[in-house]
């Protein structure tokens, strides 16, 4: 792959192993090895770096097939061209249990915090154990103000409680946190579509964004995840954390085909700091890396 | 499923006797494509189809089966033995005997240990938890809460100490408290983090541990080769438990990691909740996998 060789037979079972191991999945896998292999055919591709181009291009293609807008990253700050929503812009993050979900909040909450945005993060992990106390760390940490209730409480409730104290005090940016829950569980499934109409109910539009987070090293279940979680709370959005483990985060292709959800923000660390805006083509050229 | 699949398979198969290298090796391009959606390894499947070939060729289809029967019964056979063996309890030697709990962030350790903890007790240990992750917030604050709810003593030294340190002083505290067993539960870290994998080596070389156990998730895909080999490496593992097996994830990452490491599976996860925790049935997994 790394020649320049000619293409051979050996080439496209060599490619498909580079797409498996990166978790891109079987079906997606044979799906672009084949749109590469007929395009090589039609336009006499016959040298590997042009094939890599081709493959690499197809993937890009894959990508930006799901709904591409600039990351909110890019626009923390408030302009005429992207007005944050009003009169809160709510936030409803999502996942299965340990994908970096309140981590990632503290990373998007911080990058808020620092473009001068009155942020505040709701516990609403009321179930796991110290759940409240990590969120109230990271709240104090990033300069977002942390609304929470004691452990058992009703999650819809401390919901209830963050959008009212929200909107009494004109903050402009609410982030929720959720107890992670695997996408099986058909009574969490239900309790999370509850939260998601209390917060309908208190703000006309909200939430303006769902993030589902998940974590790269996982393989095909997290097509299973994002198929599950967009159908209990439509996801707008993804956040793959964990990137810079050895892990490609490859279903990120299966997920924007068949579900059109695009990546927003990437993980790259446990510290506040390690955040990024999804950049496709820097995706792409990592894969092959 | 993988028997509906290769039912077509061998549609063509007339009458039984012998299972011939074609019909098996379009059998095995089903069961390859069932293990790679199982998120097994790609060279674990490589390897072991070679096995599975290996057996099937030239074997004689019992007049209670059918080709593809015959072919899947094998596949099964293989994958029993390949994810079974190996000491399944934990090994309780020393006094105490410490039990390490490694992996990845966010791979459920915190939850296992108590869950761990909770499970000894009941078979009549006297075990002492361990809060050794230093660094995720409130971690200390997540085994506490953990250990008061099931009322079973946490050791820790707040988050200043080195957990190296914390460990060993933990160990000798459970000597002269005769605990019966001491957990472990240290950060989450990535395989590659060279100062947070030496860390865990300090850690072993001051409190000598009778297990050392990589907790990993049943979601997990290509990467749990990499990453089991690497904490077997540098740790040395002597068995794996895999978590949130109560999703549903297929779980081939368990076969790949005990293809690669040899070491046995001692617990799955099932649940978020202290009794959660059961001994490992290499059946059950192994027709999960297969789909
Ligand atoms: N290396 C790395 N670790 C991360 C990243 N994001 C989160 N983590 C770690 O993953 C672990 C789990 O993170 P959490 O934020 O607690 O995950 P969660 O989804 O809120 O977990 P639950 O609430 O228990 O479901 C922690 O150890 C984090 O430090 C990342 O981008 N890279
Ligand atoms: N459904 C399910 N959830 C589990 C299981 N084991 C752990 N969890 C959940 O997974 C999440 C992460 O668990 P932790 O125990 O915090 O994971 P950890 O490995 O200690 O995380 P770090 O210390 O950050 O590396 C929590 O939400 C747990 O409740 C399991 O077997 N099933
Ligand atoms: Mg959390
Ligand atoms: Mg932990």
């Amino acid at each position: 792959l790394t020649g320049t060789g000619q293409v051979t037979d050996g080439l496209w079972s060599e490619l498909e192993r580079l797409l498996i191991q990166a978790d891109v999945g079987v079906s997606t896998t044979v799906e672009l090895v084949e749109k590469v292999r007929a395009r090589a055919a039609r336009e006499k591709i016959r040298d590997t770096a042009g094939v890599k181009q081709a493959l690499q291009e197809a993937m890009l293609e894959l990508l930006q097939g799901a709904a591409i807008s600039p990351s909110p990253i890019l626009y923390p700050v408030p302009s005429a061209s992207h007005p944050l929503p009003a009169p809160l812009y709510v936030i409803l993050v999502v996942g299965v249990n340990g994908v970096g979900k309140t981590t990632s909040i503290a990373k998007l909450a911080n990058i808020y915090r620092r473009a001068g945005l009155d942020t505040v993060v709701a516990a609403a992990d009321t179930f796991r154990a110290a759940a409240i106390e990590q969120l109230q760390v990271w709240g104090q940490r990033v300069g977002a103000t942390v609304i929470a209730h004691q452990p058992g409480a009703d999650p819809g409730a401390v919901v209830f409680d963050a959008l009212q104290s929200c909107l009494a005090r004109k903050a402009q940016v609410l982030i929720i946190d959720t107890a992670g829950r695997l996408h099986t569980k058909y009574s969490l499934m239900e309790e999370l579509k509850k939260v998601k109409r209390v917060i309908a109910k208190q703000v006309p539009g909200a939430p303006h964004e769902v993030i589902l987070v998940i974590d790269a090293t996982t393989g095909q279940n997290a097509l299973a995840q994002a198929r599950q979680f967009t159908q209990a709370v439509e996801v707008s959005g993804i956040f793959l954390a964990k990137l810079d483990g050895t892990a490609r985060g490859g279903m990120a292709f299966a997920i924007a085909r068949e579900l059109g959800i695009p990546i927003r923000y990437v993980g790259t660390g446990e510290a506040v700091d390690d955040v990024a805006g999804f950049d496709p083509q820097e995706f792409v050229r990592a894969l092959f890396a | 499923s993988l028997s509906e699949r290769l039912q077509g398979v061998f549609q063509k198969l007339r009458g039984k006797g012998v299972l011939r290298e074609a019909d098996v090796d379009e059998a095995l391009r089903e069961v390859r494509l069932a293990l790679l959606e199982a998120d097994v390894n790609f060279k674990v499947v490589r390897d072991f189809l070679l096995r599975v070939r290996a057996r099937a060729v030239g074997t004689e289809v019992l007049s209670s089966l059918t080709p593809a029967q015959a072919v899947v019964k094998i596949v099964n056979e293989e994958l029993i033995a390949t994810l079974g063996g190996g000491l399944s309890k934990i090994s309780l030697s020393g006094s105490p005997t410490v039990v390490m709990l490694v992996g990845l962030q966010g791979s459920g350790k915190t939850t296992t240990a108590a869950k761990l903890a909770w499970q000894l007790r009941k078979a009549g240990q006297r075990p002492l938890l361990v809060a050794a992750d230093v660094r995720r917030p409130a971690a200390i604050q997540q085994l506490l809460t953990l250990g008061k709810q099931l009322d079973i003593p946490v050791y820790s030294e707040g988050s200043q100490v080195p957990p190296p340190q914390i460990c060993a002083n933990a160990a000798k505290r459970a000597r002269e408290m005769a605990y019966s067993v001491v957990i472990l539960d240290t950060a989450g870290r990535l395989h590659v983090d060279d100062e947070m994998m030496a860390e865990l080596e300090r850690v072993r070389a001051r409190t000598s541990p009778g297990e050392v156990l990589l907790v990993a998730d049943a979601m997990t895909g290509q990467e749990a080769v990499r990453v089991a080999e690497e904490f077997h490496r540098r740790v040395g593992l002597t068995g794996l438990i895999l978590t949130k097996v109560d999703g549903d994830a297929r779980g081939g990452a368990a076969l790949s990691i005990r293809a690669v490491t040899g070491v046995p599976i001692k617990y799955i996860g099932v649940g978020e909740k202290t009794d959660a925790l059961e001994p490992f049935h290499p059946e059950r997994l192994a027709s999960r996998i297969l789909g």
